[in-house]
């Protein structure tokens, strides 16, 4: 068995989920940089649009999260501008 | 359901329409009762009326296009992105645009192209994505057999938050 799962799906889930909110959630900011600042918008954004979408506000990637991530849309933008 | 921020939506209540190109998915008059049908979800439980015009600036101008098309949301080809409308305003607001690389269809073999025009005018006439998932306002495609059709609760409330409800 495994001691953890492949890190390659949570990296490509991570990466897809950026731009995902870049293109609908109004994600500007820079992932690395943030990083660095120890700041997390990435995990705001997934909360905010977890929100938007009446799912469970966990700030994490969890299945429900991708499942609804992953199917098609209107390409409004969920967020004010 | 969700309004725009500061849009009251379109202060008349007569709109036009035009459709500026057809996908090739479809033949035209699949694509034209779609688009009607589409309005007629909304007209029909507000006061609203939409009249298709064939010359002219239209308030609501529908489109299929594919990609980078003059504004700045290009599509993203097949599925992701399906489509998306501007709220009320002068010039590109009201506009729907369809993404041409989806396959459109008066069916379920494809993308139904009555049910994300309706969900399309509700923007084009001021409602924001709702957070409920059985709304037609909610950002994610759901495929509804068509002759079933009824506009949920969450969506009814939305719009006669707007515009009233239709008195006969």
């Amino acid at each position: 068995f495994p001691a953890e799962p492949p890190k390659g799906n949570e990296e490509n889930d991570d990466k897809f989920a950026e731009e995902y909110l870049k293109k609908y959630y109004n994600l500007k900011t820079d992932m690395r940089q943030s990083r660095r600042k120890g700041e997390s918008p990435l995990i705001q954004k997934i909360k905010e649009m977890q929100q938007s979408l009446g799912l469970t506000v966990t700030g994490t990637l969890d299945t429900d999260t991708m499942e609804m991530m992953h199917q098609p849309r209107c390409g409004f933008i969920d967020v004010g501008e | 359901f969700n309004v725009f921020p500061g849009n009251k939506g379109w202060n008349k209540r007569d709109l036009t329409y035009r459709i500026l190109n057809y996908t090739p998915d479809m033949p035209q008059a699949e694509v034209d009762q779609a688009i009607q049908r589409a309005f007629k979800v909304w007209s029909d439980v507000t006061p609203l009326t939409f009249t298709r015009v064939y010359e002219g600036i239209s308030d609501i101008e529908i489109s299929f296009a594919a990609q980078v098309h003059n504004d700045f949301y290009p599509f993203d080809g097949p599925h992701g992105t399906l489509a998306h409308a501007f709220a009320p305003s002068s010039g590109i607001g009201g506009d729907a645009h369809f993404d041409e690389d989806e396959t459109w269809t008066s069916g379920s073999n494809g993308y139904n192209l009555f049910i994300v025009a309706a969900h399309e005018f509700g923007h084009s006439l001021g409602l924001f994505h709702s957070n409920d998932p059985s709304a037609l306002m909610y950002p994610t495609y759901h495929f509804v057999e068509p002759s079933e059709f009824h506009l949920p609760e969450d969506d009814v409330n939305g719009i006669q938050s707007l515009y009233g409800a239709r008195t006969t």
